[in-house]
């Protein structure tokens, strides 16, 4: 039941979005954060064969099933989590990057994250004056567990904050700015470890990208009706 | 070429731009490089340019007592000084009606990309992919030559005589990270992490493309009733209709090396 095949037609030169009608699993086994449980991880493959030619395109990621949720508490103003349902008290650690020349290896960061699950964390905060961190670390994070707070570029020290005022409307360039973010969205967005997208460390982004991210990372309508122990009214399926 | 990506993460070399006195269009063509001999030396990618001067010494290494002190900082010697040319070769011979891209997972901060002459921008941005379509540029005889003009950040900044969080913060105007001015637990990293930053690659794909698919789940009756949604960009660089047929197929690998489809 898990190998499901369409067929369509696309135009000369024409640039197409394509949803598969959705896939029913029963039961799966789902994905933890560290000391919760199992990082259970699926690997979708997804390929295009074109009549007359074979196939012509081939694309696999690490997926795991998990439902992330996460709202400011009024009695305390921090911001509570829940995996699949279940509360999680966040034991978590500030990252910047793992090397000032940008030699990023695999081993590096597998090294560096299995550090963090085994000092027990399972969130490890990006911050906001470092990198949108790179694949290969979420890949690591997706292995051991640790849920992941990135932060896009904006630090209180450089945008909008000191004597005299630095930067007080971020960087010159807002569209580059969002051309970045909704790339880096791209680049990221399957990674069970993936859990908060943040506007800047200390800082609220300029309006108009505060405004432009919270529009593009909310969630998409068809998801939204979901209730306390995570279930979707029944309508929706 | 078989479909797929492929990696080009070795046989890199790197050159001061004011030190090469060739245009990328002669580089890539009449008068490329021959080996890590002045002024090119051999450059880490991934990496950044300053990464590459480490690795073969022209500087001392910055993360050892205050060597850092003794490497020029760009605000004191221009931009041009870490604007750096990385040159490297890849053979791939396409059959009919396939097409390379060239993907760049990360540039910082601009650069000018030349295949065997033939010249394309890469746009400004620390934070994004760069995928070009080089079909039509391809050597014939398969063995294709490349070079990338790297510029820094276009403001680096001045760092302050006390230092500081963020030095004097113009690197806040750029889409770039922000650390490489100085912050409290760092000392400016002198090129700002110019360069080829992360993974350089080929891909080989057929007539149509599959670009950025897209993963959600959804969950029903207390996770027992689970469905995966998936969307894809699609896209036929073929001058016909593609008949096409679009497989999704999940797998997880149980213990003791079963495979369940």
């Amino acid at each position: 039941e898990h190998l499901q095949t369409q067929h369509l037609s696309i135009s000369p030169g024409a640039h197409v979005q394509y949803t598969f009608p959705q896939l029913f699993f029963y039961k799966p086994n789902l994905w933890w954060p560290n000391g919760m449980g199992k990082q259970s991880l699926y690997t979708v493959r997804i390929s295009v064969d074109v009549k007359g030619y074979g196939e012509s395109d081939l694309w696999s990621h690490l997926f795991g099933f998990r439902k992330i949720e996460s709202h400011i508490d009024n009695a305390t103003g921090g911001r509570l989590f829940k995996v699949n349902g279940q509360p999680i008290f966040i034991r978590g650690g500030n990252w910047i990057l793992s090397d000032g020349l940008l030699r990023l290896s695999k081993k590096r960061y597998k090294t560096d994250i299995k550090f963090h699950a085994d000092m027990n964390m399972n969130m490890i905060r990006c911050w906001g004056g470092g990198l949108a961190e790179r694949p290969e670390f979420y890949h690591y994070c997706d292995i051991y567990g640790l849920l992941v707070w990135q932060e896009f570029w904006i630090t209180g020290d450089v945008d909008g904050r000191g004597v005299p005022v630095s930067n007080p409307d971020g960087p010159l360039d807002h569209d580059l700015f969002m051309l970045c973010a909704r790339d880096t969205v791209k680049l990221l967005r399957n990674h069970p470890s993936l859990a908060l997208w943040v506007g800047g460390n200390e800082q609220v982004p300029p309006e108009d990208i505060n405004k432009a991210l919270k529009n593009d990372l909310k969630l998409h309508p068809y998801f939204k009706n979901s209730n306390e122990t995570g279930n979707f009214t029944e309508d929706l399926s | 070429a078989s479909i797929g990506k492929t990696k080009l993460d070795s046989g890199w070399l790197a050159a001061r731009s004011t030190e090469v006195g060739l245009s990328g269009t002669q580089l890539t063509t009449s008068h490329p490089p021959t080996g890590p001999a002045k002024p090119w030396m051999e450059a880490v990618v991934p990496g950044t340019v300053l990464a590459t001067l480490v690795k073969n010494k022209a500087v001392p290494d910055p993360f050892y007592g205050l060597e850092n002190e003794m490497i020029l900082d760009i605000a004191d010697s221009g931009r041009e000084y870490y604007t750096f040319w990385f040159f490297t070769t890849f053979q791939c011979k396409l059959s009919e009606n396939q097409h390379l891209d060239l993907n760049f997972r990360a540039i910082n901060y601009s650069a000018e990309v030349y295949l065997n002459g033939q010249k394309r921008v890469l746009q400004k941005g620390m934070f994004r992919r760069h995928s070009l379509d080089v079909t039509d540029i391809l050597h014939p005889d398969g063995q294709n030559l490349l070079a990338v003009l790297v510029h820094p950040p276009d403001h680096p900044g001045t760092i302050p005589p006390e230092g500081g969080q963020g030095g004097d913060h113009e690197i806040g105007k750029d889409v770039a990270t922000q650390y490489v001015e100085g912050w409290d637990w760092i000392a400016p990293i002198r090129d700002r992490n110019t360069g080829i930053w992360d993974e350089v690659s080929i891909s080989v794909t057929g007539p149509v493309k599959i670009i950025d698919p897209h993963l959600v789940s959804s969950f029903f009756d207390n996770y027992t009733r689970v469905y995966l949604h998936a969307s894809t960009e699609l896209e036929n660089r073929s001058t016909w209709v593609a008949e096409c047929s679009l497989s999704i197929q999940v797998t997880t690998d149980l213990e003791g090396g079963v495979c369940l489809v």
